[in-house]
């Protein structure tokens, strides 16, 4: 009788269970109207089938996104979890989008499931990534703009992740301010 | 514990196909 080891039939279950959203710009239709959910996922084998199977960012069109959230959280401000919270935004130039983006989304959701933030990994609400002719984005989202520590860890840890040269920063927006700005910027609460 | 996975384990499964 062969005996077969765990590791090669029983999946590898991450932290915490995962959603993927995607959002189509149709502007007959309403902002929820346009969000759909495309699938769940608790396993590392289970995230790869699901990623191996759908386009890229750099494929989707303009007006595209992907949000990868944990189970329960809505990708939107309105969400109870988000709703005090913020993003740390990275902003891409054209050029980024054939060199980065999809090495700079997968890094993205490799910190998310693999729950790199360590103890402050509770904190992070999910990821979006938005495809826009003006600049693509990334960001993570946390749960308490607030809170300056678990903020900045994740920040840190974050841009090192993504290898950004230590010049290049990126800064931490409140949602509420997103919301209310008047102009095209938010003012950054922190900066990494 | 909570169940953390650095990039390079969680890379080797992107092509390793589940067996069930």
């Amino acid at each position: 009788l062969e005996i077969v080891s765990p590791e090669a039939y029983i999946k590898h279950p991450l932290q915490n269970s995962w959603s993927l959203w995607f959002f189509k710009n149709d502007k007959s239709k309403t902002w929820q109207a346009n969000l759909r959910l495309i699938s769940k996922f608790d396993t590392v084998e289970d995230f790869w089938a699901l990623y191996n199977h759908i386009q890229v960012s750099s494929n989707l069109m303009s007006g595209c996104d992907y949000s990868l959230f944990k189970d329960g959280i809505e990708p939107m401000w309105e969400d109870e979890r988000n709703k005090r919270g913020g993003r740390w935004l990275m902003t891409l130039n054209k050029q980024m989008r054939r060199s980065d983006l999809d090495r700079f989304w997968l890094e993205t959701l490799l910190c998310l499931v693999g729950e790199a933030f360590d103890d402050y990994s509770d904190h992070v609400c999910g990821a979006v990534v938005n495809i826009r002719t003006k600049g693509d984005k990334i960001a993570v989202w946390t749960a308490d703009y607030d809170n300056r520590e678990a903020v900045t860890h994740i920040g840190r840890v974050y841009k090192e992740r993504l290898g950004l040269p230590t010049k290049m920063t990126i800064g931490y927006q409140s949602h509420a301010d997103t919301a209310t700005k008047s102009g095209s910027t938010t003012k950054n609460k922190f900066v990494v | 514990g909570k169940r953390q996975y650095n990039r390079d384990f969680l890379l080797c499964f992107q092509f390793k196909p589940a067996c069930i």
